[in-house]
């Protein structure tokens, strides 16, 4: 139990947060018990699940920067099975707080620690750069997904990204896998995007999921509804294909 | 003379980069002289211009971090009129350096500084965080523009970051202007990003550009090719609506 996943890439826009809340959505619905971890400060898992309307008093700010357990600030999403961390991060004097208690690399390695047993699955949602936040999240993680879009900057990206994972790999979490590089909004329709998932299953092979998730509008439009798209539209290919996501992580887990 | 434009937002891939490479490129098809400076220790402007094909021995950390003078790192894009300044960050170690020197908030300003009366525009592209390097292009600069998607993420993270700018303009920066909000990657089929943009519109004003960007694969295809679209495809949407982005800037200077 308690397989700590961390959503990573140095690349913006990529789709980490929809995977986080949309894989650790699928899961729960698999019944599988998921705590999500928000660990960008911009607190995009709150906004997901439009968590500013329910006045939350503590998050992963409490926990790493006041001390506060973590058992604290967990909150459940509304989905039996998935529960969320926020990160309630309020002005900028709170980020820089808590980019600089997380110069202690293992600190949410610490604090998680006494949930591992709790959850299946715990998800943690990192930021667009390699700072101290998603250092923590890479150093806590059993394994870290990588989402990439089918398009040049992105690929670029990932293979200096792959290269940034071997070493931090090698200095803080040598138990650190790739779980797996995800595309994401996948359009088929356009050419380049075609040639450049041929290339990448060509050059990293079973690295890639065979899930690819497809670019879709409802998933687009779900946060606007503070859901998860497998909740605000479950026949969609977009939530389809997260499910079919959690199904193939699950399997290989099985494998392992 | 000498337009400092900051291009920034604190929300992943929303187009800076692809909106410094083709505004500047547009501004210097329109006879402005134009300097690119990359602050993304991602190195962003050199990926859009193939410049790893060039043996790059200066950038930007040279001049920052080993005190190089900035007109040793100028190179020009092969496009007449457009210059660039890479990052030339080679390892973690060098981004780490670099943040750190960056520390010193009007650092990119002074260094700038020599060069202000050279160029017509000197155009900044921001990393997608709000740490000492952004903040340094958005104390050098004149003005800055934000980009965002019309989906529900980057509006919430356009209303922080607008907060933001307005604090960071009182403690570090009183002539910070807003240049605009460019609305980018518009996909006019999708209901919902129409209602985004009059929302836009409705609650901005005049503060958002009236040209918007289209979603135009021949944009995303641009950087695997080493141009700017302007130059890969003079008649896609994509062009024409950067070349229309530059004229309504050059005209919007012209009424100041
Ligand atoms: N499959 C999809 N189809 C359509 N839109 C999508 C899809 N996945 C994500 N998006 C949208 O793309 C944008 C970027 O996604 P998201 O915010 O999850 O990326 P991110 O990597 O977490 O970004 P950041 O680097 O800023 O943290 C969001 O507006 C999101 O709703
Ligand atoms: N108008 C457009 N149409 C289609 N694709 C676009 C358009 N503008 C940008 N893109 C693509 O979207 C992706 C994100 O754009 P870009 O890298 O410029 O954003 P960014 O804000 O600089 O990202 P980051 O936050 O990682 O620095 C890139 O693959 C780019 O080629
Ligand atoms: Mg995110
Ligand atoms: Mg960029």
């Amino acid at each position: 139990m308690g397989q700590i996943i961390s959503i990573s890439s140095q690349k913006g826009g990529v789709g980490k947060t929809t995977t986080a809340v949309n894989l650790g959505t699928s899961l729960a619905i698999f019944n599988k018990s998921v705590l999500l971890v928000d660990l960008d400060p911009q607190g995009s898992i709150g906004i997901s699940f439009h968590l500013e309307d329910y006045h939350i008093k503590f998050g992963l700010y409490e926990v790493m920067v006041k001390n506060m357990p973590l058992t604290g600030t967990i909150i459940n999403s509304g989905l039996d099975n998935l529960d969320l961390i926020p990160t309630n991060i309020r002005s900028e004097d709170q980020e820089i707080e808590m980019y600089s208690k997380a110069l202690k690399l293992d600190l949410l390695k610490t604090i998680i620690n006494p949930v591992k047993k709790i959850y299946d699955y715990i998800i943690i949602d990192c930021p667009p750069n390699l700072g101290s936040m998603t250092l923590n999240g890479l150093v806590a993680a059993d394994s870290v997904i990588i989402p990439v879009v089918s398009e040049y900057y992105a690929l670029k990206a990932l293979g200096k990204f792959l290269n940034t994972l071997k070493s931090i790999s090698k200095k803080y979490n040598r138990q650190l896998k790739i779980g797996g590089i995800l595309v994401t909004m996948f359009d088929r329709r356009i050419k380049k995007q075609k040639e450049i998932v041929e290339y990448l299953r060509m050059t990293f092979k079973n690295l890639v999921f065979e899930t690819v998730i497809p670019r879709n509008s409802k998933v687009a439009e779900a946060p606007s509804v503070g859901k998860p798209v497998i909740l605000h539209a479950i026949h969609s290919e977009g939530a389809i294909k997260y499910l079919k996501l959690a199904e193939e992580i699950m399997s290989k887990k099985n494998e392992n």
